[in-house]
C-alpha cells in the first residue's frame, strides 16, 4: 500500500534490428524481450535475450536499454540510458 | 444484491479523448461519463497488441505467466486453466455477455471467445464483421480498394451498416432483455474502432477539417533510440493506400501531408465511437439501469500518431501502451443516480460544446491488469488472492491487485479540474 505504484509492460521482438515481423512476431521467433518499468518520473526498459522454448528472460542478455525523465521528456524522445548510472532501476525492474 | 457491470473496451484507442485533456477532439458522450467517474490518467496495458493486452487483463495475469505474446495460443491448453473476469462473475451469479471485440478472436480464445466458459450464452459478432479488410473504401479513381484511410458512405456498405452498430444495436436489446428479466448482468462490448482500418461514416470527416491538422510533436525516429525498441509498423504497410507510397523499410517517413490525413481520420474514428458509446448510455437511462449498473471505459492498448516516427502499437511507448481507464459507480463516483434524473442524455458530436467537469481524477500508475480485481471488489465479490511467484497449477487468483483504494485516495484530493486539462499532459 505504501510502495509506489509501477505499472510494468513488455514487449517482443525477433531480432535487434527492424524486420518484417518484428511488430508481431510469432512466440518461435521471439529472441528479445523488452521490460518496461514506468513511475511518474521515469520510464525505464531494458530489451533481454528471451529463450521461446522455455519463456525464460534473461537480465544478464541486455541487448538495449532505454531509461526517460517525465518531467523534463515528456514525450520520450531523449533517452538517457547509455549514459546513467542506473543499477538502482536495475534491481528495481528485477 | 450486486450491481450490474457494462464493461465497454475499446480496439486501439490512446487517450486522444476532451476528458484527458486533447482539445481537438469531440468525444462528449465519453467526456459526459468520465464526469461521473473517477478517471485513471496513468493506466497502461501490460502489452501493445490486441491478443495480448486482453487475454491478460480478461484473466488477470500478465504476458509471462498466459505466455500469450503473439496471437497464436490458448492459454488454458498452453499456460494454465486460468479463470477469466467474466467467468467469475458467472460463477458468481451473473448473465454474462459478450458483443463484439471483447477477446480476440480465433486461437487465442479458442476460437469461441472462450465460451462457455466466460460466458452465459454465445458471443455476438456484427455479421459485416468479415468485411472489415475487404476492399470497401473508394479511391480517387472511383475504384473500391483495402486502405487504411477509409471515410464510408454506410448506404453503400455491406449489409448497410457497419460492425460497430450493429453491436450497439445488439448491446441495447440485450439490455432491454435483461431488464426486463430482472437478470443480474455483466455485459461485455468490444467496440472495433479506432483500430485500422480508419473506416467510419464520411460525415465525421466535417469535425476535423484537414487544415487543423497538425502532425506529431515529434515525427521522427530519436536519435538515441536502440534499433531494437523500434516498431516499423508494418501492417498499415500492407494497406492499398500506403503501399502506392512506396515508402522506404523500416524508418519511412510517410509523406507529411498523409500523415496529417491518418491524424485526421483517427480523430474521426474516434468521434464516431463516442457517438456509438453515447447511444449505448442513453439507451442505459432510459431503460432505467443508469442507477444499478457500474460502467467500466477503457482500451486494450494505445496506437502512436507519427511519434518517433511510428505508427499502429507494438512498441512500449507511451503513446502505444497508455490508456483511458474509468469507473463510473452510481453512489460511489456519482450522485446524479439517485437524484432520479437523465445521467447519459445522448450528446451530439456535431453540436454539442464541451462543458466538461471531473468529478475524479486519480494519477496513480495502474495497469490492466488489475481490472479484475477492482471488478470484483467493485461488485461486493470476493477479491481474487494475489497469485504466487509462479502460478501456472492456480485457476482464480490475480497478479494486479485492486485499485478501488485510489477511488478516495486520501494523499491524492481527487482532482476538481475544470477544463479536463490533464497533469500528464501538463507535464
Amino acid at each position: 500500500y505504501n510502495e509506489e505504484p509501477v505499472a510494468f509492460s513488455q514487449y517482443p521482438r525477433p531480432a535487434d534490428t527492424p524486420q518484417w515481423n518484428s511488430d508481431k512476431p510469432k512466440l518461435k521467433d521471439i529472441r528479445v524481450m523488452g521490460y518496461s518499468m514506468r513511475t511518474h518520473d521515469y520510464r525505464y526498459t531494458l530489451w533481454v535475450g528471451f529463450n521461446p522454448s522455455n519463456f525464460s528472460a534473461d537480465f544478464k542478455d541486455v541487448h538495449a536499454g532505454e531509461l526517460y525523465m517525465v518531467e523534463s521528456d515528456p514525450h520520450q524522445d531523449y533517452n538517457i540510458y547509455n549514459n546513467t548510472l542506473h543499477g538502482g532501476l536495475f534491481k528495481k525492474i528485477l | 444484491d450486486g450491481m450490474n457491470v457494462l464493461f465497454i473496451v475499446v480496439d486501439d484507442l490512446r487517450p486522444v479523448l476532451g476528458c484527458y485533456g486533447d482539445k481537438l477532439v469531440k468525444s462528449p458522450n465519453i467526456d459526459q461519463l468520465a464526469s461521473q467517474s473517477v478517471v485513471f490518467s496513468n493506466a497502461y496495458a501490460q502489452q501493445a497488441v490486441c491478443a495480448p493486452s486482453r487475454v491478460s487483463f480478461l484473466t488477470g495475469r500478465r504476458p509471462d505467466t498466459t505466455r500469450l505474446y503473439d496471437f497464436y495460443s490458448y492459454w488454458r491448453v498452453h499456460a494454465g486453466n486460468y479463470s477469466t473476469m467474466p467467468q467469475y462473475f458467472k460463477e458468481n451469479g451473473y448473465v454474462t455477455v459478450s458483443v463484439g471485440k471483447v477477446f480476440h478472436a480465433g486461437v487465442s480464445s479458442n476460437y469461441s471467445d472462450d465460451y462457455p466458459y466466460s460466458w452465459s450464452i454465445p458471443p455476438f459478432h456484427p455479421s459485416t464483421e468479415k468485411y472489415e479488410n475487404d476492399k470497401t473504401c473508394r479511391g480517387k479513381d472511383g475504384k473500391l480498394h483495402a486502405n487504411l484511410v477509409c471515410p464510408v458512405n454506410v448506404t453503400e456498405m455491406p449489409s448497410g451498416t457497419l460492425p460497430d452498430i450493429q453491436s450497439t444495436e445488439e448491446a441495447i436489446r440485450l439490455l432491454r432483455s435483461m431488464k426486463t428479466k430482472k437478470q443480474k448482468f455483466f455485459l461485455a462490448v468490444g467496440y472495433h474502432k479506432p483500430h485500422i482500418p480508419l473506416r467510419y461514416p464520411q460525415e465525421f470527416l466535417k469535425l476535423y477539417p484537414l487544415e487543423n491538422i497538425t502532425l506529431a510533436p515529434d515525427p521522427w525516429v530519436p536519435e538515441r533510440l536502440p534499433s531494437v525498441a523500434y516498431n516499423p509498423w508494418t501492417d498499415i504497410r500492407q494497406r492499398d493506400d500506403v503501399k502506392v507510397l512506396n515508402v522506404s523499410f523500416p524508418y519511412g517517413p510517410l509523406p507529411e501531408d498523409f500523415q496529417r490525413q491518418i491524424r485526421q481520420s483517427y480523430y474521426a474514428a474516434v468521434s464516431y465511437l463516442d457517438m456509438q458509446v453515447g447511444r449505448l448510455l442513453n439507451a442505459l437511462d432510459d431503460i432505467g439501469l443508469s442507477n444499478s449498473t457500474m460502467v467500466v471505459f477503457t482500451a486494450d492498448h494505445g496506437w502512436s500518431l507519427g511519434e518517433h516516427g511510428e505508427w499502429a502499437k507494438y512498441s512500449n511507448f507511451d503513446v502505444a501502451t497508455r490508456v483511458p481507464l474509468m469507473f463510473y459507480v452510481p453512489g460511489m463516483t456519482s450522485s446524479s443516480a439517485s437524484q432520479g434524473k437523465k445521467i447519459f442524455p445522448y450528446l451530439d458530436p456535431f453540436s454539442h460544446v464541451s462543458d466538461l467537469v471531473l468529478q475524479g481524477r486519480s494519477k496513480k500508475m495502474v495497469e490492466l491488469v488489475s481490472l479484475f480485481s477492482t471488478l470484483a471488489e467493485l461488485a461486493g465479490l470476493q477479491v481474487p488472492p494475489e497469485c504466487p511467484e509462479t502460478s501456472f497449477s492456480v485457476a482464480l487468483c490475480t497478479e494486479g491487485a485492486s485499485i478501488v483504494r485510489y477511488f478516495n485516495s486520501s494523499e491524492e484530493k481527487l482532482e476538481k479540474e475544470k477544463d479536463g486539462f490533464d497533469d500528464a499532459y501538463r507535464g
